[in-house]
């Protein structure tokens, strides 16, 4: 099963029971899911349950280095989409990529897709 | 305290910083 | 928590900030201060260690930052609003200390004294900096046992 780490996130962030659901305040942090891929093509989805008028989200993929008390996109080791606008974000800076954004009830999903290294069988 | 410091708050209370949406970014589209 | 809140709001002493010969600006006692007396609370904007990460680039490059850390998740930024406070000293023999309480839930920094203090004496405390290899900064306190840097 795939879930949302306990321990991979910043502390404060709340996770739900089943650990398939969590929820942020204040500030942006990030958190991330129990595994990871390395190669090969993966694809995830989650749905945005509840977003207050004021408020916004990062989704998107992260390795180990990423900082987890920032958006996902903050560094170098993560690329998100944010609700606000759809922007894509890497290493700070957004950059257009959709048109409208996504909202309460929407479901985003995330593929990514890496290359088999020469040396791995 | 202005003459010493125009843009200084003085506060009585500690107060919550409201992060932006954009703390974090260096540039958005 | 009420009494210690009662404490802040009523107990704080008579202070002003004026000419240091420590460094630029100091805090002085308007009135005497016993030994284990509130001075002041500093005050200042409640940020998360991210955010004053961020903030002190940016103030390094300005010329000085007033960032106090409560705890892990928690730092008092002074630098753009907050009370008198903020000119307190460093001193390597300081006459005050600072010690984090919890009031109604929140955690807040006040600045005790550790021994009588006279009228128009500078009040300092030990800023207790991490030690660092390099990037030193010199300590101008001029007190007896002075370790010469900050850090």
């Amino acid at each position: 099963n795939i879930l949302l780490s306990m321990n991979d996130r910043a502390h404060y962030l709340k996770i739900s029971e089943d650990r398939k659901t969590v929820t942020g305040e204040k500030g942006y942090s990030s958190i991330r899911a129990t595994y990871g891929v390395s190669h090969g093509t993966w694809y995830y989805e989650t749905r945005i349950i509840d977003k207050p008028e004021d408020s916004a989200c990062r989704i998107g993929w992260a390795q180990e280095l990423a900082q987890l008390f920032t958006p996902i996109g903050y560094d170098k080791f993560g690329y998100s989409c944010r609700s606000l606008k759809g922007t894509k974000f890497h290493e700070s800076i957004g950059k257009h990529y959709m048109d409208g954004g996504y909202d309460i009830g929407d479901v985003i999903g995330c593929l990514i897709h890496l290359p088999r290294p020469k040396d791995v069988t | 305290w202005s003459a010493f410091a125009p843009d200084f708050k003085e506060l009585e209370e500690n107060i919550e910083y409201e992060e932006k949406e954009s703390e974090f970014d260096d540039y958005d589209e | 928590d009420l009494l210690k809140l009662n404490q802040l709001k009523f107990r704080k002493k008579q202070v002003k900030f004026a000419r240091s010969k420590i460094h630029v600006w100091g805090l002085f006692a308007m009135q005497p201060i016993p030994p284990d007396e509130m001075v002041i609370e500093y005050i200042g904007q409640r940020i998360r260690p991210m955010v004053a990460e961020i903030r002190e680039k940016k103030y390094l490059n300005e010329g000085s930052s007033y960032l106090f850390k409560i705890d892990s998740d928690t730092i008092i930024d002074a630098t753009h609003c907050g009370n008198v406070a903020r000119f307190i000293n460093h001193s390597c023999n300081p006459n005050c200390y600072a010690k984090v309480i919890t009031v109604e839930g929140q955690k807040r920094i006040v600045i005790y004294s550790k021994q009588l203090i006279e009228v128009g004496q500078e009040i300092t405390y030990d800023y207790k900096f991490p030690i660092e290899d390099d990037n030193k900064i010199p300590c101008l306190c001029r007190s007896v046992g002075c370790r010469g840097f900050l850090n």
